[in-house]
């Protein structure tokens, strides 16, 4: 058996085959394979398996690919909510941050949330006050802004503002759509 | 919303999960990911998990300790455990999504209930490997 290793997700959900270019295709694994690497590395140097996942995970977070971080969706009112959450196995530690929206690694916050503070999820304000007072970098809005996480935007209203008609028309109930 | 599990030359886990959360969500929600004992867990008596899918239904389920204790409490292999997680109480509820999950011997486990996920795992003295479809 193998005395070490690590495991990712960069998402899961309705992801066609059909409408995935080759191209877009290779992006992806090239994106996993980068993220593999970069904590597997860490372990076979003898680094420990916190550093391994924080490090994995801020190289998706880095990509547009991934639904974190810098590739995150877009809320409602046209803005950036990110969450993170990190846990240590051998002393049950644990960290997070909720609603985040100007850190470039989420994960980084909520890693310093389990170390440096008795608290284990900060949110909101709260958790980016939280951030810059301990050094960490706030980025523009910009930073976040991918075309192709807009257009999913601009589409889901749209695909609301549908249901919404049909629904006062009485030919859909409430309970056929979920709203996050 | 992306994720990691590690078992480290040490014999210890950690497990990690970062998001966007959910296009076209109302102020203030917050899912499953930074929610630990749903999104992430890691206990290592057991295993370290991440998952991802449709948040409230991992956070009803709490998915990632659910796991945990079927394996502490029942005895049950991970991957026998990480099975009945999304492939039972989960779907049950009407949750889609996945999870990754690392155990103390190194044991691994991928399940998804959706038509993909992205994933990989680069294990020692095994070859890195990536996938997105159920192949």
């Amino acid at each position: 058996m193998p005395t070490f290793g690590i495991v990712i997700h960069g998402g899961a959900g309705a992801i066609s085959k059909s409408a995935m270019t080759r191209e877009l295709e290779r992006s992806y694994h090239d994106g996993l394979r980068e993220a593999l690497t970069a904590g597997y590395e860490i372990l076979e140097s003898g680094g420990t398996a916190v550093d391994a996942v924080q490090k994995a995970v801020n190289v998706m977070e880095d990509s547009p690919l991934f639904n974190a971080g810098r590739g995150a969706v877009f809320t409602h009112a046209g803005r950036n909510e990110m969450d993170a959450a990190i846990m240590d196995g051998a002393t049950l530690k644990a960290g997070a941050v909720a609603g985040v929206q100007h850190i470039k690694n989420p994960i980084n916050i909520a890693r310093m949330v389990m170390e440096k503070t008795p608290h284990v999820l900060l949110a909101h304000d709260g958790a980016e006050e939280f951030a810059r007072l301990n050094g960490f970098e706030l980025m523009p809005d910009e930073y976040f802004f991918t075309e192709s996480r807009w257009q999913q935007l601009q589409k889901a209203i749209e695909l609301e503002k549908n249901w919404k008609e049909r629904s006062r028309s009485g030919s859909e109930s409430d309970s056929e759509q979920k709203f996050g | 919303t992306v994720g990691a599990v590690a078992l480290d030359q040490s014999g210890n886990l950690a497990a990690a999960t970062s998001t966007g959360g959910m296009t076209n969500s109302r102020h203030g929600r917050i899912g499953d990911s930074p929610l630990v004992g749903a999104g992430t867990y890691a206990n290592n008596q057991t295993c370290a998990v991440s998952a991802t899918g449709h948040g409230e239904f991992i956070i009803r389920a709490v998915l990632g300790h659910d796991l945990s204790a079927l394996m502490q409490y029942c005895g049950m292999s991970l991957r026998d455990a990480a099975e009945k997680v999304i492939f039972g109480r989960f779907k049950e509820l009407g949750g889609t999504g996945g999870l990754v999950a690392i155990d103390r011997q190194g044991n691994i486990a991928l399940p998804f209930n959706t038509p993909g996920m992205y994933r990989g795992h680069y294990l020692q003295a095994q070859k890195l490997e990536t996938a997105i479809y159920r192949e």
